[in-house]
């Protein structure tokens, strides 16, 4: 474990935090793209399965948080909050990324079982999941700023990790480039949204997007 | 080099 590893993992869980806090207490899942939820919902599901292959507290810990938050948020969106959720603007059809994600797996992977083709999968899976929510953003045109915070934390948890990933090949000798590969696809697709969260919500405007 | 899966990331 080192220091990016470790914020990146807690920029992470802020993520999974803030967008769980803003739809309870706003009572609203109003900006928040469910379908990009279910992604994720499905990207822990197919990773940790190997849960029972223990690893450290830490790890086992960060797995049941990560799954029980995601299925929680899938169902503050489709069934506590269901009126409000905008599913008008949530249209980015999801096949488009599950399927070649499923198919990648398949072909690309660092062994063909069941177990590691699901991880393979979730990793790829999870480095295009966040496209209907910013699909969403820039159909509407704007997000909320405690939105932006969420996909601002989302974002630099990989971002994070490919610092990470670069000490460990440093001081480990130790890469997987099917996960650094993905993670910087992952990263680079929030660049444009990084850019307008530094040049707007930080000087306290709203994120908008010019018409 | 090592390559392969990091069984302790997240």
């Amino acid at each position: 474990m080192n220091i990016f590893r470790l914020v990146g993992d807690l920029s992470h869980l802020l993520a999974i935090i803030i967008l769980l806090l803003k739809i309870w207490k706003t009572r609203s899942c109003a900006g928040i793209s469910g379908k990009s939820q279910i992604l994720f919902a499905i990207v822990y599901t197919s990773r940790y399965l190997d849960l029972p292959n223990f690893v450290s507290m830490y790890n086992t810990l960060m797995k049941i948080v990560f799954i029980a938050a995601s299925y929680a948020t899938v169902y503050l969106i489709y069934m506590k909050f269901k009126a409000t959720y905008d599913h008008n603007h949530d249209t980015f059809r999801v096949e488009f990324l599950v399927l070649p994600s499923f198919v990648l797996a398949l072909l690309i992977n660092h062994d063909f079982t069941v177990l590691e083709v699901l991880w393979t999968f979730s990793i790829y899976m999870e480095s295009v999941a966040i496209l209907p929510q910013l699909f969403m953003v820039s159909k509407t045109g704007e997000a909320e700023s405690i939105t932006s915070h969420y996909l601002f934390a989302l974002g630099s948890y990989r971002a994070l990790y490919i610092l990470n990933w670069i000490y460990r090949y440093t001081t480990e000798d130790h890469y997987d480039l099917i996960a650094i590969v993905a993670g910087i696809v992952q990263t680079v697709l929030y660049c444009d949204f990084f850019y307008l969260y530094i040049t707007k919500v930080l000087k306290g405007k709203k994120l908008q997007l010019p018409a | 080099h090592r390559s392969g899966k990091s069984k302790d990331e997240l």
